[in-house]
């Protein structure tokens, strides 16, 4: 049985496509067979896979989510440095979400799609938008775990109870084995008192949800996409290229538990 | 004429709200009459203004867009300490752009719905979310001009053709009076060759639109929404007071002409 993360989190720049492109790379990189999904418009886990221009791309996700007889294994390409395959997106997904809205069964059009490719793999991650919106839904319905990015800022904090209340919603009506694989907090500033006070403030009240690791900021991570590669390509032996090995090896020993 | 500043970019975490809500402190400060105004279900200029729950309000920018006899002065609140009024959001807002698809004129009601209250205002500034939805075009149909915050990062400059291109057909399809008063370089890193390399690219690319001054990276940001204030108030001798404190200036010495 596939495992199929959604890294989501409807706060902007909280290092939801960094989580996934590196997590994605962490897992093939141990072996895994892994497919990246980008359900982002902005299509940047696909420019991190080094897709210089999405918008020329034929196929993408858009297409699959939008056209009945478009399957998913048709918009499929390959990272070779990265080790993965993915399913890219570009701006025109963000027609997407008008076009289901009147859909019957328009949350589990994503899950659907997916059905045939998905036993090529063992995990499947996808990256969602910086929304709650059909697109995040659809992510969460395909879902079977999910990991919650959290930057620790306190704009960062205030929107997880509006998260948990929607993935709650969506276990209830739409997929009731949906489960928190985690919350990461990401671009940690270490020297900083306040990201030591709200990563103590998420810990007392997320407790065991919260990874027992984190990502310390680094610029590193912001040159990966310019050069198409994950943190673990570019910067092997820094420290966030080892935070993000220890993630895919906790992902991989907690075998879909949550 | 009231002058109307949407503060726009797609791509998350770039500093959308902190830069509406320290301009408009900052035109506060410099003795202008301002509203600030919250698009974003997420809310957080309005945790930024002090309202510890949003989720409690009565009226909030939802009521205004969705209910035709609700006006926009009755959600209207006022911050002390930062002196100046502002129109709240809460998550609820999130259900406005699907109950707006159908409407006729659905990208001017927010304009319409301000108009009676503009008068009482020299400025107003919107905050948007971070996606080019109904919402971002409502604050870009009601705006005399627009402010993109852009992070000196990789990821922050993909996105900036598809929101011109936004931009450009609300201009002419809704707006034709919409400028871009101008691109704002945030969340700088001065120690990193990375930050350096993408203003200049930047700068290249787009030109006079790119405002001679930056706001540099500093944790004091993150913290102002703690305390209900601005950096103005929370740390006003600081680097990036002053620098917000000038793109006031700037933008006042405008007049307009974007
Ligand atoms: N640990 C980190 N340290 C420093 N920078 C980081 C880190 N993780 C991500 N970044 C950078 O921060 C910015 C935001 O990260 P990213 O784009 O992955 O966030 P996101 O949540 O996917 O944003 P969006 O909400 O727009 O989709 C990017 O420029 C990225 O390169
Ligand atoms: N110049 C700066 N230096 C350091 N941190 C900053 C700066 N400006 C903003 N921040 C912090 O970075 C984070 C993102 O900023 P902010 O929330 O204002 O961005 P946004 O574009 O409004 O995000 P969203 O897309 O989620 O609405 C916040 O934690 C904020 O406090
Ligand atoms: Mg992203
Ligand atoms: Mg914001």
């Amino acid at each position: 049985m596939t495992r199929v993360i959604a890294i989501a989190n409807q706060k902007g720049g909280v290092g939801k496509t960094t989580t996934a492109v590196s997590l994605a790379a962490g897992l093939a990189d141990a072996g895994a067979r892994v497919l990246a999904i980008d359900l982002d418009p902005q299509g940047h886990l696909t420019i991190n896979m080094g897709v210089r221009r999405p918008d020329e791309l034929e196929v993408t996700v858009y297409n699959i989510l939008t056209e009945p007889a478009t399957e998913a294994s048709e918009a499929r390409l390959h990272s070779d440095p990265i080790g993965l395959d993915f399913l890219p997106a570009n701006i025109e997904l963000s027609g997407a979400e008008l076009q289901l809205v009147t859909e019957f069964g328009r949350e589990s059009v994503l899950q659907e799609k997916l059905a045939p490719l998905l036993p090529d793999y063992d995990f499947a991650v996808i990256d969602c938008p910086p929304s709650l919106g059909l697109l995040c839904v659809n992510a969460l319905v395909a879902a079977t775990e999910v990991i919650i990015p959290l930057q620790c800022e306190y704009f960062g904090m205030k929107g997880m109870q509006q998260l948990q209340h929607t993935i709650d919603r969506v276990r209830a009506k739409l997929n009731p084995h949906l489960t928190i694989a985690g919350i990461l907090p990401t671009i940690y500033k270490p020297r900083t008192l306040h990201s030591q006070e709200v990563l103590e403030l998420v810990k007392e009240r997320y407790g065991a949800q919260v990874y027992d690791l984190r990502i310390d900021s680094s610029i590193r991570f912001a040159e990966t996409p310019l050069a198409g590669l994950s943190i673990l390509q570019y910067a092997p032996d820094s420290a966030g290229a080892r935070a993000y090995r220890t993630l895919a090896r906790t992902v991989m020993a907690a075998g879909g538990e949550g």
